[in-house]
């Protein structure tokens, strides 16, 4: 554990709070991505099938149990208690064209030919596509609400962190997983449009709204 | 372990 992964995780952990607490102290998941939250859902489970086989820490159990029971409460929040408030006529993006290429991808280019391992590598390589929903439904409509922006700010910096910490650890370590090294570039670029406008907009003040 | 190393990360 260092510095970069610590913050990481607590920013992955903000940028879930955010979002639950948007939903439900507004009664509303309007804005969001229910695709996006979907797929982060599926990620979670097909990542952390490993709370069954193998032991880490307690922080690496309960980190992995709360990002299972967050994704899983949000997917209620949004598809049964707030139904009437979700956005869906704006959130259209096909996640077929996320989810089967990534398929094919795990089964091609993975460390090991397991159930468990292909199901990782699926997850991480899903994981860094999995926001593209939201984008997409954050250029539809054209603009965002500052809570949805500061929930999209923790949740790509989270990754990015996890960058630093993928250097950090392949000098004082030597460890590094290429996999999860390129999946994390991809996943931190495709924010890298929504970070621009967080900074020259969100932190002045002016709500995200994208240039007509 | 079954994979090659601990994955210890989230």
């Amino acid at each position: 554990m260092n510095i970069f992964r610590l913050l990481g995780d607590l920013s992955h952990v903000l940028a879930i709070l955010i979002l639950l607490l948007k939903i439900w102290k507004t009664r509303s998941c309007a804005g969001i991505s229910g695709r996006s939250q979907l797929l982060f859902a599926i990620v979670y489970t097909a990542r952390y099938l490993d709370l069954f086989t193998s032991f880490v820490s307690p922080y690496n159990s309960i980190m992995k149990i709360l990002f299972i029971a967050a994704s899983y409460g949000t997917i209620y929040l949004m598809f049964m208690k707030f139904k009437a408030t979700y956005d869906h006529n704006h959130d259209t993006f096909r996640i077929e064209f996320l989810v089967l290429p990534c398929i094919v991808l795990a089964l091609a280019v993975n460390h090991e030919f397991s159930p468990l391992e292909i199901l990782w590598t699926f997850s991480i390589y899903l994981e860094s596509v999995a926001i593209l929903p939201q984008l997409f439904m954050v250029s539809k409509t054209g603009e965002a609400e500052s809570i949805t922006s500061h929930y999209l700010f923790a949740l790509g910096s989270y990754r990015a962190l996890y960058l630093l910490n993928w250097v950090y650890r392949y000098y004082a370590e030597n460890h590094y997983d290429w996999i999860a090294i390129v999946a994390g570039i991809v996943q931190t670029v495709l924010y890298c449009d929504f970070f621009y406008l967080y900074i020259t907009k969100v932190l002045k003040g002016k709500k995200l709204q994208l240039p007509a | 372990l079954k994979g090659k190393y601990l994955k210890d990360e989230l």
